[in-house]
């Protein structure tokens, strides 16, 4: 079973706004 | 035919040929007549002229043309030539033929450092004791177990009324020193510059003078340097540069006015003179194509059994480590790819989420993966977990 890539667009950054990547 | 490396290609030691150094080269002459001009000598008339450039024209020739000093009426009766032989020569004789009564007393010097210093090679008197503080030498050649400058009988003159100075550096050497394993050896054969000191005439006048001076003076033709232009056996000839200076043809990757040195790239190991048995090439770092430049390590190459010293310096291409043969942090080998390749070394590209860091296994290219992840990069949940919205855990079992 081939898993899709992680979608960066799900993830709540709200409480983690210093480990956000640069995109 | 390359006389410095053999049919197939290896390194081979290699000398220029034998030749007289001082040809072409001009002459100082601490005296020269003809200024002001007598009877016999006028500087200014070509046909009357005696300068010292005739010491060093092409030689040879029956009725050769001569320098000649000043008259010399009194005490200091001293005449010095010296010959800037350009660069370092490797010297096998030094001759000085003369047109009128040879000296009575005469010291031959070298010097190694273009003039600056200057060191005897031999001396030549009937009188070494008054004249030297020397005894004269024996038939068994030097008494220490190097080379030294020793006192030679004064040239005979020969009954057409001239005479011959001769020099061998074999004079002045003890029986069985190799030049290739003796460094004494080398540096008593090695020299910029010649000097030739005439210090007392033997009789008055030139006998083929007609004027028949009273005053002495010194006249002479053909001064020969034989030597081989000094290249530490990594060259077979010697050209002259740019600039006009006179430089070995350096091989075996050395350069310098001798090929006294390894070129910046070419530092595995060090440099050493090249001999008859072995070239001693200086050997080009390994660097797999990644750096351009690298410096030798003494440490590391007595480590390797005096094989290689050799350190890269700059790795490019992501690369790292002594030889640039491996990737540096946060990239990784690609298997499918020479070593020497420019892109031999990728990016790890470590997921930015999924991966608990942005450095990846050096030869597999595999990211740490948080809990739950999978992938070379960690970009996707493994099977039995689905992608959560919390960056910290981003994949988490499936209910």
């Amino acid at each position: 079973e081939v898993m899709p890539t992680l979608d960066m667009a799900l993830f709540d950054w709200t409480d983690y706004e210093d480990l956000k990547p640069e995109v | 035919a390359d006389p410095c490396h053999d049919e197939g290609g290896a390194p081979r030691g290699c000398v220029p040929g034998l030749v007289n150094a001082a040809l072409g080269r001009e002459v100082l002459a601490s005296s020269t007549c003809g200024r002001p001009a007598t009877r016999s000598c006028d500087a200014s008339d070509p046909r009357r002229a005696h300068p010292a450039t005739l010491l060093t024209s092409a030689a040879g020739t029956a009725n050769p043309l001569c320098w000649r000093s000043d008259l010399l009426h009194r005490a200091p009766l001293n005449v010095t030539l010296t010959v800037p032989l350009g660069k370092a020569f490797e010297l096998v004789f030094v001759s000085l033929r003369f047109c009128s009564a040879p000296p009575a007393s005469a010291a031959l010097l070298k010097s190694q450092d273009h003039g600056r210093s200057w060191t005897p090679l031999g001396f030549f008197s009937s009188h070494c004791g008054p004249d030297y503080g020397r005894l004269p030498v024996s038939d068994d050649g030097p008494a220490g177990p190097g080379p030294e400058a020793l006192c030679f009988p004064a040239p005979q003159a020969q009954p057409d009324g001239g005479g011959l100075l001769a020099f061998s550096v074999q004079d002045g050497s003890p029986p069985g020193l190799d030049l290739d394993s003796s460094p004494v050896l080398q540096d008593w054969v090695t020299a910029t510059d010649i000097r030739i000191l005439l210090t007392r005439p033997a009789i008055l006048g030139d006998t083929r003078d007609s004027e028949a001076p009273v005053p002495y003076f010194y006249s002479a033709t053909e001064l020969q340097v034989g030597g081989r232009c000094k290249c530490n056996g990594h060259a077979s000839r010697c050209l002259l540069d740019t600039q006009g200076h006179l430089i070995c043809d350096c091989q075996h990757g050395t350069e310098g006015p001798d090929c006294g040195r390894c070129k910046p790239f070419y530092c595995d190991r060090p440099w050493q003179r090249a001999t008859v048995r072995e070239a001693h090439a200086c050997l080009a770092c390994s660097c797999n194509g990644h750096a351009r430049r690298c410096r030798f390590n003494m440490e590391l190459y007595r480590l390797s059994g005096r094989r290689s010293g050799g350190v890269c310096l700059n790795c490019r291409h992501n690369t790292a480590g002594r030889h640039c043969h491996y990737c540096r942090e946060g990239f990784y080998r690609d298997p499918g790819r020479a070593l020497s390749d420019r892109r031999a070394c990728r990016a790890c590209d470590c997921h930015p989420v999924g991966a608990a860091g942005k450095t990846c296994n050096q030869t597999t290219g595999q990211c740490p993966c948080k809990d739950g992840v999978t992938g070379l990069t960690c970009n996707r949940c493994a099977p039995g977990f689905q992608q959560s919205r919390s960056p910290v855990a981003p994949c988490v079992k499936t209910p």
